[in-house]
């Protein structure tokens, strides 16, 4: 799964 | 999580809280645009969708629903509350704000990091969030000077984005290949147009008077 690390941010 | 994204979101939450608490404890949104606020509710409702699809920590969820709920209720309290909305100005708040709505739009249909509903929603998210403070800097510029809670309220705002951006500056020297042009660009120009805001609240402050915008 492509964590997409920038949608963990608000 | 870094200290800059933490301060960023602290900072974040606190504009939202002082805004209900001015409007709740004095019950009036004397100088608030109603439009900004309607803008920044439509910002995170697309964003947060994936709220009930993907957990990321408790954290993100938690500040989710306050953001979802604070900037609701705000709208609410606007609209609805028999006290509250007597003191909206609405001939004054009159910026057109469908007309930065559909561009958004579109340019979330040109411009994503996927073309799936929930990516082209979060680009749209980004850009209306870099544009949605400008009724409310219309607003203040018509209405000159301003109380020093809607003056707090935008200070925090404006400082909340460049707060992520220095998380951003820091997590592509930490990141390998953490590179987000969208995220980047559309919050470089929100923070720029908070910069000349910026410039006479603390001009503001030095001369301790109260807000003064130029006409």
């Amino acid at each position: 799964v492509d964590t997409d690390s920038i949608k963990d941010e608000l | 999580m870094n200290i800059f994204r933490l301060a960023g979101d602290l900072t974040h939450l606190a504009s939202v809280l002082v805004l209900l608490l001015k409007i709740h404890t004095i019950k009036s949104c004397a100088g608030i645009s109603l439009k900004t606020q309607e803008l920044y509710a439509i910002v995170f409702a697309t964003r947060y969708l994936d709220l009930f699809t993907t957990y990321i920590s408790l954290y993100n969820t938690l500040m989710k629903l306050i953001f979802l709920g604070s900037s609701f209720s705000i709208v609410w309290y606007i609209r609805k509350h028999k006290i509250v909305r007597r003191s909206y100005d609405k001939d004054q708040d009159t910026f057109r704000h469908y007309f930065i709505v559909l561009p958004c739009f579109v340019l979330a249909l040109i411009i994503h990091e996927k073309f799936t509903v929930r990516e082209v929603l979060w680009a749209f998210s980004l850009y209306l969030e870099a544009v949605a403070i400008l009724p409310q800097l219309v607003l203040l510029q018509r209405t000159r000077n301003i109380d020093n809670l809607t003056g707090q309220y935008v200070f925090l705002l404006g400082a909340y984005r460049a707060l992520y951006i220095l998380n951003w500056i820091y997590r592509y020297f930490t990141e390998p290949h953490f590179v987000h042009w969208i995220t980047w660009i559309s919050g470089l120009v929100q923070t720029l147009l908070y910069a000349d805001f910026f410039y006479y609240y603390f001009q503001s402050m030095k001369n301790n008077g109260k807000l003064q915008l130029p006409a």
